[in-house]
């Protein structure tokens, strides 16, 4: 089992690295395991241009899209049916929510997505849209949207 | 494997009955602030034996019934199904809570415990439950794996596998 | 000292009223003294249609909104001489981002804002623009905007 | 009272000394994810007398210094100097800091202890230093006054008046 995990964990390793660099074009970024009195695993990511530091210098969109390619590789890797995204891309500036809509459509050919957005770059990403709509009597319904309909609004 | 259809009946702000059939690929859920976009996504993990009431956004599992709104009395009931389909097979799961505190789970329509809801699932779509939690990313928790101890990551890893 | 608290909180809470009836149509909101062993201060929101309920219950743009109202009648009040923002709009729809929009253009003839923010609604409610921009060698300059430059792009 | 002037050399990602000039009603501060837009609200807060250094996202205080690029070395030294106008009056604030892990504060160019700043601050302002914080809102920290305490946001209205 331990060997097992090993595997998975060069997997996942190394498509959160091809993840973030399409992602931060020209940076690096991995996972390390830490001995330790408990067994973890670390990220450390380095956008390009800057030094390798905690992650926590990192800006808030930086922290979410290295967050996204940390998620990405694992469904990909484990090949997980199905994904619910509740506004993943809010702190994403217009550049890097094309990156993640990119990354989106490419796993979405094997991993199914729901992703509630405010977002038209990742609406246009779609194959189908759900607009939810609350009445003055505090009641919600859905409606199936076009993506015509949806974008030119 | 794909989510096929999603059944919510007096679940949070719906209400009324409402269905959602999900093709393969994306699916966008669009509109205005507080409509019940976030209710959709809890619907979701409800329905499949979310046991923290805090993280619906309630202090008890029975505030996710529909408590009413300004013309409306509240309702003793909700109820959510979701429909899961591969190779032509399907699987239905269902969740009930009612006012009194009771609950239910349903496997195509007749009456199971969470633990076979559970197994249910692990059969159809591969994941553990517990791996499949992280497949469920809530409103700004998306910084969520940096967050973290190493610990919690590598179980994490190891669960998802 | 009591009684000048009380005094302010009265204040305070009817500003904060208002604000959230702009904010939030037909909707009702107040702030109350809890008497128990630590005095506090409780929020109470409901949004129009809805009936009262924890703050919890709110969705996450509901809650940006609500406590950009206690903030603002706390600037109010008080005449703070500047506020800084660092991405508070980032949960807001656009019919939100513009009620939130002119609920600062309103508050500036007395409050100077510092409002760091990726949304159109808000930069056009702004009377001076700075870019940021890092280069590859990972240092960040800043430049003096139009408003007309930063919009058309 | 308004802030007219912000300075920040060696200060985070602004290693080439920056100037900003703020005039009153509202400036929008734009650009990239990761271009320094949060790192210019924390060098004001830093230069105002900000103590705890993991709210401004470092382990140490010494972490403000810009810490090199890929082809750049590190700094030594990081300083912000922040000019306040009232009623044809200026008052400028100022602190650095060294990588030794010293640090000085300046009010008009003079060095200057922390609480010689904070008391020209709240001449100045009239309005308190620990008030003044609830005046920088960080990012991703918007519903902080929905989470605290009833105690915590009653201390908070009493150093705010
Ligand atoms: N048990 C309940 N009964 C009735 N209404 C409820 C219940 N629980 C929550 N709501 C309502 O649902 C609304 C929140 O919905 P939700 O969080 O899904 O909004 P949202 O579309 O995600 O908005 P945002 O874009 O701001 O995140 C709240 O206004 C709340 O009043
Ligand atoms: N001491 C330092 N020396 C050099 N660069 C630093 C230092 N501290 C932080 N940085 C860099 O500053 C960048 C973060 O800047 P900042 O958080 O201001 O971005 P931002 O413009 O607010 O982005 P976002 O829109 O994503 O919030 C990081 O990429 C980080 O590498
Ligand atoms: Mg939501
Ligand atoms: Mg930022």
């Amino acid at each position: 089992a331990r060997s097992r995990f090993h595997e998975a964990f060069q997997e996942v390793s190394s498509r959160f690295q091809e993840l973030f660099q399409s992602f931060f074009p020209g940076g690096q970024a991995g996972l390390s395991l830490t001995a330790g009195p408990e067994e973890g695993v670390e990220i450390w990511a380095r956008p390009p241009g800057k030094k390798v530091r905690s992650l926590n210098q990192l800006s808030g969109g930086e922290r979410a899209l290295t967050a996204l390619a940390v998620l990405f590789s694992l469904l990909d890797v484990n090949s997980f049916p199905f994904c619910v995204l509740d506004e993943a891309d809010a702190m994403l500036d217009e550049a890097n929510v094309q990156r993640f809509a990119k990354g989106l459509q490419e796993l979405s050919r094997r991993t199914q997505f729901i992703v509630i957005t405010h977002n038209r770059r990742t609406i246009e990403a779609a194959d189908a849209v759900y607009g939810i709509s609350m009445g003055p009597d505090g009641v919600s319904h859905c409606l199936s949207l076009s993506l015509k309909g949806v974008l030119s609004s | 494997m794909f989510l096929q259809r999603l059944e919510i009946a007096g679940f949070k702000s719906f209400a009324k009955r409402t269905v959602f059939h999900w093709g393969p690929g994306i699916t966008a859920i669009v509109g205005p602030n507080g409509s019940g976009k976030s209710n959709v996504a809890e619907a979701l993990r409800w329905a499949f034996g979310e046991q923290s009431s805090r993280s619906l956004r309630a202090r008890r599992m029975e505030e996710v019934i529909f408590a009413g709104g300004s013309n409306r009395p509240p309702l003793e009931k909700a109820e959510v199904l979701v429909t899961l389909g591969r190779d032509g097979h399907v699987l239905t799961i269902g969740r009930r809570a009612y006012r009194s505190g009771e609950g239910e789970y349903l496997i195509n329509g007749r009456k199971a415990r969470l633990r076979d809801v559970q197994e249910a699932l692990r059969d159809f779509i591969s994941v553990s439950p517990q791996g499949l939690s992280y497949a469920f990313i809530g409103q700004g928790m998306v910084e969520g794996f940096l967050e973290m101890r190493p610990s919690e990551r590598r179980r994490l890893m190891e669960e998802a596998a």
